[in-house]
């Protein structure tokens, strides 16, 4: 379960400072569908890099699975990231001149996956996203669609409890984007939580759940009719 | 003008050959708006790459306003995409550690503008497409869709006879996504031939005619109804 209470993030750039979190107040429980909504620069990255573990609020507080995440050390949330999370970023941070494989080999390694289970879960998960054909190839040697699909495959080879998703399919073709969903559906209907952040209303309606950003607030939290 | 003929693109991975392009025929009008689209790994970066002067095809003819560009250096590409193209890129390739207001006025520097000039061609992009608030943040002090959005000010601080965008509004929220469009709209209205790869379908209707890729080729060319 996700709790955050009144979440602040406060980027101080010198110059400025930028109020991109103003008090979020947000429950995901567990096995929950969620799609975040919102105009560019409403703050769902930086509300998705909290909920990932991957940075800390200014102010305000999170529990996830009923412990406080609001203040671990780096090394701290990294564990807690590793054991509960697969994070799709927003750029897809793939690591460059590496090829597929090797990126999507990389949270098992951390895991304490053996060697040889390394390679088959992280050529099942490629070929799970349709890129069985481009196993070997660097970040350079693939198109974009290509590239956000490795990252994709990359958050789910440790099957975690939690997806966090930020624009998984905003370089992808219809077809291939609804293919990627069908996939979030299974693992959502296998237990999965699945938060994703996404611009697409089509993509949001195979969602349960929208919660709709502006201005580093939440607006509205509606269910997804018939589903 | 842009006229190719029988356009090919190998990649040769050393351990493969990728055929992108098998043989593309595509002639493009001045003040034409035409969209690219197609499934993820169809071609259309590709396509797109050499169309706007980046790379060079393996096989077949590229003629810019009569032109043959299919074979020219990388010194005469740079000089012929300078004068005539205005590129965003699919992952948008901001300088890292730069300012937005510094990233916009690099395509100036090149074009010979003197640096008053430069700085008040350089907000008055950035302000079109709505970051007149964001002028002295560096990339990663900005979202993803505002990071897109210097891209495409970059490209159109020139004032270019084409505009060549890679997937323009894959980050950005619907209702920026159709103040983008309708600033291309202004722009092509004005003369801009606007040549744009989208796999959204909504925002291809904002243009007069859809060329569909698939499997390195086209498979279908068309003009947009009601526009
Ligand atoms: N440098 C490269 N080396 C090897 N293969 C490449 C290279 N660049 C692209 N490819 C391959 O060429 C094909 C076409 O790539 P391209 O980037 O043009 O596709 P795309 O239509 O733009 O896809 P997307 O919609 O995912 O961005 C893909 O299968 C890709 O893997
Ligand atoms: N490191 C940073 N330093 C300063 N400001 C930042 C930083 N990161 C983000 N911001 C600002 O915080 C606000 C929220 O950014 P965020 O990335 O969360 O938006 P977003 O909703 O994900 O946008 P998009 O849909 O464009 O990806 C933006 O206005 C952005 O400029
Ligand atoms: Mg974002
Ligand atoms: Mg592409």
């Amino acid at each position: 379960t996700i709790v955050v209470r009144d979440l602040h993030k406060i980027y101080d750039t010198g110059a400025e400072q930028i109020h991109a979190l103003a008090g979020i107040d947000l429950t995901v429980r567990a096995g929950e569908f969620v799609a975040i909504m919102g105009p560019s620069g409403s703050g769902k990255s930086t509300a998705m890099n909290i909920l990932g573990c991957l940075d800390r609020p200014t102010r305000g507080s999170y529990h996830l699975d009923g412990e406080d995440v609001s203040d671990l050390s780096d090394d701290e949330l990294a564990e807690v990231r590793n054991r509960k999370i697969g994070f799709v970023f927003q750029s897809y941070n793939l690591i460059p001149r590496t090829t597929a494989i090797e990126n999507v080999t990389v949270p098992l390694k951390y895991a304490g996956v053996r060697g040889p289970e390394q390679r088959a879960r992280a050529i099942a998960a490629l070929e799970r996203v349709g890129l069985g054909e481009r196993l070997h190839h660097k970040p350079n040697e693939m198109s974009g669609g290509q590239q956000q699909r490795v990252a994709i495959a990359r958050a789910l080879v440790t099957a975690p409890a939690i997806l966090m998703a930020d624009e998984p399919t905003g370089n992808l073709d219809s077809r291939t984007s609804v293919e990627i969903m069908a996939l979030m559906q299974e693992l959502n209907d296998a237990g999965m939580t699945v938060v994703m952040v996404t611009h697409e209303p089509d993509i949001a309606l195979h969602c349960k759940r929208m919660v709709h950003f502006r201005d580093g607030c939440i607006e509205l939290d509606e269910v997804v009719k018939d589903r």
